[in-house]
């Protein structure tokens, strides 16, 4: 496997803050759990209305999911397994150099 | 040798350079390469000039990819814009005629530590892969070490921040490198052409402030009709703006600095996707989106060789 498998498992989730307080516990969560951020790229930009796309492990998936949850933020599962789509976009070109 | 270089794929920092040696060696009568300094990790920062030496003096662009490292697309961009400029300078007039007017200085991979990092070790970074001694984390942005603003709004003090603005302006020995090259030929370069990912979007300045660029009008209806040409192709939808208002407000941008430096055409483009496969664009996608950003490029090219 590419990067020795590490990412396999991880999510990359969307989410967009509607108010005040759904951008607090998205920037907490962000901190907390030190996500990373594909966009926007800081904490700092993210406002009400902001698309914001974060990469989550797949050890803190569980708890952070869970937090979601907990603070009612709503979210999309953008990509399930992360590992899977690397091996797609560059896999071919590791069997072609083995070919 | 690179024959049969694969366009429509990745390639890994080392692929790219020996396809920087093979261009050199097969088109010298386009293409000349050289090395606008070293690296952090001590990696050459090459850059192709292309263009049909014709007359001593000619105005010219310059066009770098890869200074976020994540941001793949970016150098593959990079890559396809070579391939077509060599393959079609005789096949295409208009092609022909910009490369007989211009100069194209080409840096395929801005963030070389960075991206040799990203092909080995983390296929997300984003930064530099520089050494602030006071702490364990790694790197600066890139896009947020320029002197323009430096470290102001939308950058971070932290190093172990991504938008980390690095421990003074150009601090990032790749942005030492570049801007020195581009202040050295500031009357000679009319346009600074950046490519990053994902968001479709087609920027110009300012990106530290709210404001109009003094240039606005032609500078607004290069992109409208760049992103215009671009969509013409498939059909892809690109917004276009001034970085603060489209994006967000960010200090340090290369894009500002080379306006800030006097090159009176500035963009950032951002290329596919807004998000469905993000840094992960398939291969597959990227023949369409080089095709279609080629159109936005040469509109934008067009342009500036007609007075505004």
């Amino acid at each position: 496997h590419l990067y020795n498998n590490l990412y396999a498992g991880d999510k990359l989730i969307r989410l967009s803050p509607k108010n005040d307080y759904e951008v607090i516990a998205l920037k907490h969560m962000c901190q907390q759990f030190k996500v990373d951020l594909w966009q926007p790229s800081s904490v700092s930009y993210i406002t009400e209305g902001t698309i914001v796309d974060v990469h989550i492990t797949r050890n803190s998936s569980q708890a952070l999911l869970a937090y979601l949850q907990h603070t009612s933020l709503q979210y999309k599962v953008l990509i399930s397994n992360l590992q899977n789509l690397i091996e797609k976009q560059i896999g071919v070109q590791s069997l072609r150099n083995r070919r | 040798a690179v024959l049969g270089y694969n366009y429509e794929a990745y390639h890994s920092l080392e692929e790219i350079q020996s396809w920087m040696y093979y261009m050199n060696k097969t088109h010298s009568d386009l293409i000349s390469m050289f090395s606008i300094g070293k690296s952090y990790e001590g990696r050459p920062l090459y850059v192709l000039k292309l263009g049909k030496r014709i007359r001593p003096y000619k105005r010219a662009v310059w066009i770098d990819c890869g200074i976020h490292a994540r941001e793949w697309i970016g150098p593959a961009f990079c890559q396809w814009f070579v391939k077509e400029a060599v393959d079609t300078y005789h096949s295409d007039p208009g092609m022909r005629r910009i490369l007989n007017r211009l100069y194209f200085y080409v840096m395929p991979v801005f963030n070389v530590d960075g991206y040799h990092f990203s092909w080995t070790k983390d296929r997300f970074w984003r930064k530099t892969r520089s050494k602030n001694s006071r702490f364990h984390c790694y790197g600066a942005d890139a896009n947020r070490n320029w002197k323009v603003n430096w470290c102001d709004e939308g950058a971070s003090l932290h190093p172990c921040d991504d938008t980390y603005c690095g421990l003074y302006p150009e601090s990032e020995p790749e942005v030492k490198a570049a801007a020195n090259f581009l202040r050295k030929r500031k009357k000679q370069i009319k346009a600074y052409l950046s490519f990053h990912a994902y968001a479709q979007l087609l920027l110009y300045p300012y990106s530290y402030k709210y404001a109009a660029i003094p240039n606005f009008e032609c500078v607004e209806s290069a992109a409208y009709n760049a992103i215009v040409a671009l969509q013409s192709a498939y059909g892809v939808r690109y917004n276009y703006g001034p970085a603060s208002s489209i994006l967000y407000v960010s200090s340090g941008s290369s894009m500002d600095w080379a306006y800030k430096n006097g090159i009176p055409y500035a963009y950032a483009f951002e290329l596919r996707d807004t998000g469905h496969f993000g840094f992960l664009l398939p291969e597959s996608l990227i023949k369409p989106t080089c095709v279609e950003t080629m159109l936005a490029v040469k509109n934008i090219t067009m342009h500036i060789l007609k007075k505004c």
